[in-house]
């Protein structure tokens, strides 16, 4: 909160690393899976 | 009621690397959260979650801690990944900086299968997205802090700190914008569609150069709870081309350039219109408006038997990417040779879905600038801006901010503008005018 009306929330940031990096240790079936999930999210999966 | 409104999607939880603390209850129990545009619910692990590991890592809400918990009940569930997230509907006040959120209604997650979550270092999602993708019709949190008045105009804001470690690592402002966190003025495009933070927008250029695939204008949506730029296929392909980055061949791609890519390169220096020419020469069917799949699994040729090889699904699309690489270097007066070899490249280049692409990180500095056109004004993406690099020092891996997802008309195409975008333009969300708006981040 300050002066100007405002309300801030500070973000923290998530540092890449290779053990947090699971994306990359998927395989190509948890990937479509994923990607179902990103269809699911964005309300096109009966698009795809 | 139905299935699809009970259910929002996660992303993979790794494209989530900004998060913030809120309270819940009273006292607030303190719980850290993504900001998430692009869906519309608040959800936080329950202390009646017993049965999952990730539960035991996280700040849990115990409701009879609250003395202005209520009761609700409803059940829900949230898809994520190779599994769902379940629990139920609670109200409680929700604390967000100062302000108190009173009567809001969030998920009390009891279940979060798999061990996805349990290394996460949020506890919880805060949509910021609109009504109307909102789980069990739930009133999303900024909703109502506009309605209780407690915001001083209907906009907030998002500044992501992408450069140096060790500092704050971004800001959201609730109620207006930060000038200390821009440069210059924004530039506002309309909504869309309620539901995401959609907008239209146009070509995508690497290099100084248009690729051509959005000049007619393609969908996209504003996400902060995404780190990546998703879009399509053709596009990422030619970028991944242009930045060195690793690919799969794909062979409906390589036969189509093969056997119809000298036709293709002929139909479009004679004026036919590009999107029909993959119908023309019978690799898909024409709807009035894009060349869509005829859905043969294989043609074989019955007078000998033999198989053609290439006419089932995959190749209507690879043959209307081609078109589209094809007439982008017609554009750019290349050889009919360098056309061809153009295309044949790219089909090495072919991204996994929703996978990764490692590119050298000794390269960089030699990549292309890629820049999307919003509003008639071009946002450029320096390569130290897209490319994400894992580790440190000789080990550091770097792998590519761009990966494909392909929705066809007339949702798509659509390009996801996650973090890598959001860092580098300070990103207005403006709920009172529709619109959102994006300046040089500072």
């Amino acid at each position: 909160a300050s002066d100007d009306g405002l309300v801030r929330i500070g973000l923290k940031k998530m540092k890449l690393d290779p053990n947090n990096r699971l994306a990359g240790q998927l395989d190509s079936k948890d990937r479509e899976a994923l990607r179902a999930s990103m269809a699911k999210k964005y309300r096109f999966h009966n698009d795809l | 009621g139905s299935e699809e409104t009970d259910i929002v999607a996660l992303k993979n939880y790794m494209d989530a690397q900004y998060y913030g603390e809120i309270g819940i209850g009273t006292p607030p129990q303190k719980f850290t959260v993504v900001f998430d545009t692009g869906s519309s619910n608040l959800w936080v692990p329950s202390a009646k979650c017993y049965f999952s590991v990730a539960c035991y890592f996280h700040s849990k809400y115990k409701s009879g801690d609250s003395s202005t918990y209520k009761k609700n009940g409803k059940s829900a569930s949230i898809q994520y990944g190779t599994g769902a997230i379940s629990g139920f509907f609670s109200n409680d006040n929700v604390q967000v900086g100062h302000l108190v959120v009173k009567d809001q209604d969030f998920i009390e997650a009891t279940k979060e299968p798999g061990v996805t979550f349990v290394a996460a270092k949020f506890d919880g999602i805060l949509g910021l997205g609109f009504k109307e993708i909102s789980v069990g019709d739930a009133v999303p949190v900024w909703y109502n802090m506009v309605k209780q008045g407690l915001i001083q105009d209907q906009v907030f804001s998002f500044w992501l700190n992408r450069n140096i470690e060790g500092e704050v690592g971004g800001e959201i402002v609730f109620g207006g914008v930060d000038p200390n966190h821009y440069k210059g003025k924004h530039t506002y495009v309309p909504v869309t569609q309620k539901g995401y933070w959609q907008f239209d927008m146009g070509d995508v250029l690497i290099g100084e150069k248009p690729t051509g695939y959005c000049a007619g204008s393609c969908a996209a949506i504003a996400d902060s709870g995404t780190s990546l730029l998703a879009g399509p296929t053709t596009v990422i392909t030619m970028i991944n081309q242009a930045i060195g980055a690793a690919g799969v061949a794909n062979q409906e791609c390589k036969a189509v350039v093969q056997q119809y890519g000298q036709t293709i390169i002929d139909l479009l220096v004679s004026g036919a219109q590009p999107v029909k020419i993959c119908s023309k020469i019978g690799l898909c069917a024409f709807d009035g408006t894009h060349g869509v799949s005829m859905g043969i699994e294989n043609v074989a040729d019955e007078s000998n038997g033999k198989s053609s090889g290439i006419l089932h699904g995959a190749t209507c699309p690879a043959c209307e990417m081609a078109v589209v690489w094809m007439q982008n270097q017609l554009m750019d007066n290349q050889t009919q040779d360098r056309i061809l070899n153009y295309a044949d490249q790219l089909c090495d280049r072919m991204p996994n879905p929703m996978g990764e692409s490692s590119v050298d990180c000794k390269n960089i500095s030699s990549m292309p600038p890629v820049s999307f056109t919003i509003g008639g004004k071009v946002f450029k993406l320096t390569p130290d801006e897209y490319i994400l690099k894992v580790g440190e020092g000789s080990e550091a891996q770097c792998i590519s901010g761009f990966t494909a997802l392909d929705v066809p008309p007339p949702r798509g195409p659509l390009w996801i503008l996650g973090d890598v975008f959001m860092g580098r333009y300070h990103t207005v969300f403006d709920y009172g005018k529709s619109r959102v708006g994006f300046a040089e981040a500072a």
